[in-house]
């Protein structure tokens, strides 16, 4: 599941501003 | 106890949802009632969707708030008769586009709500992600409900209001793709839910036990229970009059569903005949999901 949602993961354990979305 | 709990519960949620998300209902109403100082610019054909896509990009990049009417007579260029189609394609794209950007905003303003939710941090991480894969579309189009009237929808932060017969007319599948948004939404704004209950609905959305996938079902199905029934209460303190709106509101979950999928089959064929790539979050999201 992690390798398949990288951007969901880094979005849940980063705080995000709408990083280099 | 289970009371005071509650209450501590519908507060945090609602404190979530007000600091996260950009947009809310009780913004949305002011601005589509009229009531706002600045009305929205109209976007009702390919003319006033070029003038407000060079406006809004200028003040995106100053990063200041949207005024349009000040920069319409800048490039108000009308295109000559013979390109008008291409160029009306590569509009059609751009507001896929434009769509896309703020869908990848909705998502990354749900994460962090979804984060504020008591309890959903302690979950498993694989968890946490399947839940915000099958439960952020679901969520996106309950906010977007906040955002639209039967004539149209707010964008770009409540700077622009985009015509529900513009969307309509675009070319197949573009024109296909807003309309079952505004059907649902008509019978969504009929419960008249206001931002402190929509809070709730949309963690409800979110921590559902049912996800494909989920590895601490009882945990997750824990954490639902206790948004759901004090979703339950407060819909019963906050509309007293309206004694059904608890289960109708359920009934809209189902709705939501179908609705994501027929979305998805959708983004799937425009991604496949307008050879369109979809930005690498909301491809996460839609790989393998039903």
């Amino acid at each position: 599941l992690k390798d398949k949602h990288k951007i969901l993961h880094q979005l849940l354990q980063n705080s995000t501003s709408p990083v280099d979305l | 106890p289970m009371l005071a709990d509650h209450k501590i519960l519908v507060g945090q949620i609602h404190e979530a949802y007000m600091k996260n998300f950009n947009m809310n209902k009780a913004k949305a109403r002011l601005i589509l009632t009229g009531k706002t100082s600045k009305p929205p610019f109209i976007i009702h054909d390919m003319e006033t969707f070029q003038l407000a896509e060079r406006t809004f990009a200028v003040h995106m990049l100053n990063d200041d708030c949207p005024e349009p009417e000040s920069g319409l007579q800048a490039g108000a260029v009308i295109p000559a008769a013979g390109c008008r189609e291409l160029q009306q394609r590569e509009a059609e794209a751009r507001l896929f586009h434009c769509c896309q950007s703020t869908s990848v905003e909705t998502v990354t303003e749900l994460t962090e709500f979804a984060k504020a939710v008591p309890g959903f941090q302690s979950l498993n991480l694989n968890d946490q992600v399947t839940l915000l894969k099958y439960g952020v579309y679901e969520a996106l189009f309950t906010l977007l409900a906040s955002c639209m009237n039967k004539d149209g929808l707010l964008v770009a932060r409540g700077g622009g209001f985009i015509t529900r017969e513009f969307l309509k007319s675009l070319r197949r599948p573009f024109s296909d793709m807003m309309e079952p948004k505004f059907q649902f939404a008509t019978r969504f704004n009929s419960l008249e839910l206001n931002d402190s209950d929509l809070a709730l609905f949309v963690a409800a959305i979110i921590c559902c036990g049912d996800r494909p996938g989920l590895v601490e079902v009882p945990l997750v199905e824990q954490l639902q229970e206790s948004i759901v029934q004090a979703l339950q209460l407060h819909l019963l303190a906050n509309h007293p009059d309206d004694t059904f709106l608890f289960p109708r509101l359920l009934q809209k979950l189902a709705d939501l569903r179908e609705l994501v999928t027929e979305h998805a089959q959708l983004v799937q064929e425009i991604e496949t005949s307008e050879d369109t790539s979809l930005h690498p979050l909301l491809q996460e999201i839609y790989r393998d999901m039903y």
